[in-house]
């Protein structure tokens, strides 16, 4: 893990005599193959590096008796406050019913997703979710998400994938307001940021139903390709919050600070599995310790 | 991309950089670096598109040379069962239905096996893969052992003379050893049926997936002796350079790639366009 590597460094650096200044290069690059071995996009290690590289270069590490701890403590601390800190709540300050609508690559895990966050508001927002499968393309994908609504009790609008998404979104935002929903869930079908037909409509269904928030779900396994499909799907619809699947796996998950700092808006939950309730808080510092490792 | 370029460190820099970003991963980009640096020739006043071949030749050497040869020749036994597995979402289900296509539309009898009876609408997707392929599908409701609808399509398979049989699965990950067990258990059901069988045990792959995939393919290469991948999701902007190091260090070919979501997006695997693609 990296922070065995870092240990076994600083162990052979002060065989060497004091921490020098230089010799902090030999830290930054354990932590450089760490990072992409965990898989944070290129330029992302960069400027990470350069960060810990500033910090590190410190009184406090240089002349600590026991640097590695220090150094180490730099580099936890860079990758807390570069996840953003602290958990963030999901903003639902908005008249309602609150619009929100999940968005990502294909098979990221967004109608699962979406389900597990309607549970969440229900059971802990005390709030009541109106579903919509807005997925007119996969077969049986607007099935899956009305056996899924069915399984947790909760409304879910009747998609004939005749009809177009954005007309979808319009008429079930109409029955959430008809059923006194406060908060109207819109899963999409899985796209590429590069495909220009299918992000316009995304853009078409916001321009229908203004959504308060508009969250990228991403696999938390996604390589140096991350940077592109957030810098895709930020810049051609604009992304309020994100969602990590799949971190039940081992994947060091280090897709979560690319998305994070190209897209520079708060990564909201976990995916933690495949039932229904395996759905929780992003919390940075877990992520930071799993990168770590 | 690295045309009319010197043969100088900034420009193998920007070559490992390329690699990195395709998803290679350090310890085959150094591996791949050190060949292409003891190549360079001794006057340094080559071209980059020199410098540039030379990688690509590195990358496919590495690509076709783990290949172990295939065991069986394709189709020589009736019926022909692929087992299909892998993570969640990466594809396997879209796979199968563009495979039974291909195979229809090479005048074979082909069946489905829907054997996930997990997931929300699995066997109903299939279902609607299997329609548009115009192939059959057995079944069994939600929630069924996903054994006894894997023992049901072998005995179909015997009495409705299939030629191609594949089996679907649901996802699940490398890391949770009861599902790795479920596995296990369809496997065997299926030699016991009929002794060779599955044929072809092929772990189905995301491209965008980073270094995480060489580590499921370790665990499905160990517990289900995988015998090749199907990489999806080319179409995209990944490159999946994962393969290279896959590839090298458990010797398992990919047999297939996904280019799209439409019944006809599915190719055979080929080494130097692979490659190519990688550096566009
Ligand atoms: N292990 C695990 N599996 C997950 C998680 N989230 C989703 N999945 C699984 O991932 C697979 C894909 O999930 P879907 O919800 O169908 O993904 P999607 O993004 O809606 O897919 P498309 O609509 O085709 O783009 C399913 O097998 C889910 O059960 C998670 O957090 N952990
Ligand atoms: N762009 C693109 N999308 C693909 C490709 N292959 C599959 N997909 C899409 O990926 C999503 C997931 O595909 P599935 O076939 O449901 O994946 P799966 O592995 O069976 O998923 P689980 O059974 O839930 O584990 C669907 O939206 C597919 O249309 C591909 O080659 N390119
Ligand atoms: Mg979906
Ligand atoms: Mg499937």
């Amino acid at each position: 893990s990296l922070t065995d590597k870092l240990e076994l460094t600083f162990k052979r650096l002060r065989g060497q005599g004091k921490i020098t200044e230089s010799n902090i290069d030999d830290a930054l690059r354990d932590v450089r193959l760490g990072l992409l071995e965990a898989d944070v996009h290129l330029k992302v290690v960069r400027s990470f590096l350069d960060a810990v590289k500033a910090k590190a270069m410190g009184k406090e590490v240089l002349l600590s008796l026991t640097p590695e701890q220090q150094f180490i403590g730099v580099v936890r601390d860079e990758l807390v406050e570069l996840l953003g800190g602290d958990y963030q709540e999901l903003d639902l300050k908005t008249a309602p019913p609150v619009v929100i609508m999940l968005v990502g690559l294909q098979g990221s895990g967004k109608t699962t997703t979406l389900a597990k966050l309607a549970r969440y508001l229900k059971n802990e927002k005390k709030r009541t979710p109106y579903l919509v499968p807005a997925d007119i393309y996969r077969p049986a994908a607007i099935e899956q998400l009305k056996i899924l609504a069915k399984e947790l009790d909760l409304p879910v609008y009747d998609s004939n994938p005749e009809t177009s998404p954005v007309t979808i979104c319009r008429q079930a935002l109409d029955e959430a307001k008809k059923k006194f929903c406060d908060v109207l869930l819109i899963d999409t079908a899985g796209r590429l940021h590069i495909d220009e037909e299918l992000m316009a409509e995304l853009s078409a269904i916001k321009a229908a139903v203004n959504p308060h928030q508009i969250l990228f779900v991403a696999d938390s396994m996604t390589g140096q390709d991350a940077v592109n499909q957030a810098l895709g799907f930020d810049g051609k619809l604009g992304v309020s919050g994100v969602i990590l699947t799949k971190l039940d796996g081992d994947s060091r998950g280090g897709a979560a600070l690319s998305i994070r700092q190209m897209v520079g808006k708060p990564i909201l939950f976990s995916g933690v599995g495949e039932k229904l309730d395996a759905f929780e808080p992003f919390y940075p510092d877990r992520l930071a310790s799993r990168i770590l490792g | 991309i690295f045309q009319n370029r010197q043969w100088d460190e900034k420009s193998l820099d920007e070559m490992e950089e390329s690699l990195i970003m395709a998803d290679v991963g350090v310890k085959a980009t150094d591996k791949l670096m050190q060949t292409l640096r003891r190549q360079k020739p001794a006057d340094g006043e080559d071209l980059g598109q020199e410098m540039s071949a030379k990688l690509q030749t590195a990358m496919v050497d590495m690509l076709r040379g783990s290949v172990t040869a295939p065991k069986l020749a394709p189709l020589s036994a009736r019926p022909w069962v692929i087992l299909f597995l892998g993570v969640n979402g990466v594809g396997k289900t879209t796979t199968i239905g563009k495979l039974a296509a291909q195979h229809r539309n090479d005048g074979k009898k082909v069946l489905l096996v829907a054997g996930d009876t997990f997931r929300a609408a699995a066997s109903e997707q299939l279902d609607a893969w299997g329609k548009r392929a115009g192939v059959d599908v057995v079944k069994h409701k939600a929630g069924a052992d996903p054994s006894a609808v894997v023992f049901d399509g072998m005995q179909a398979a015997k009495s409705r003379n299939v030629d191609v049989l594949l089996i679907d699965t649901a996802g699940r990950l490398h890391t949770k050893v009861h599902l790795i067990e479920e596995l296990k258990k369809i496997r065997r059901v299926i030699a016991r049926e009929q002794p060779g069988a599955p044929h072809e045990t092929l772990l189905v792959l995301d491209a965008t997936t980073g270094q995480n995939g060489l580590q499921q393919a370790r665990v499905f290469k160990e517990s289900t002796d995988i015998s090749g991948i199907v990489l999806t999701k080319l179409d995209g902007t990944a490159k999946g350079g994962v393969i290279i190091s896959i590839q090298e260090e458990l010797g398992v070919p990919v047999q297939y790639i996904g280019v799209g979501e439409d019944v006809e997006d599915l190719q055979p695997f080929d080494a130097e366009s692979f490659v190519q693609a990688l550096f566009e």
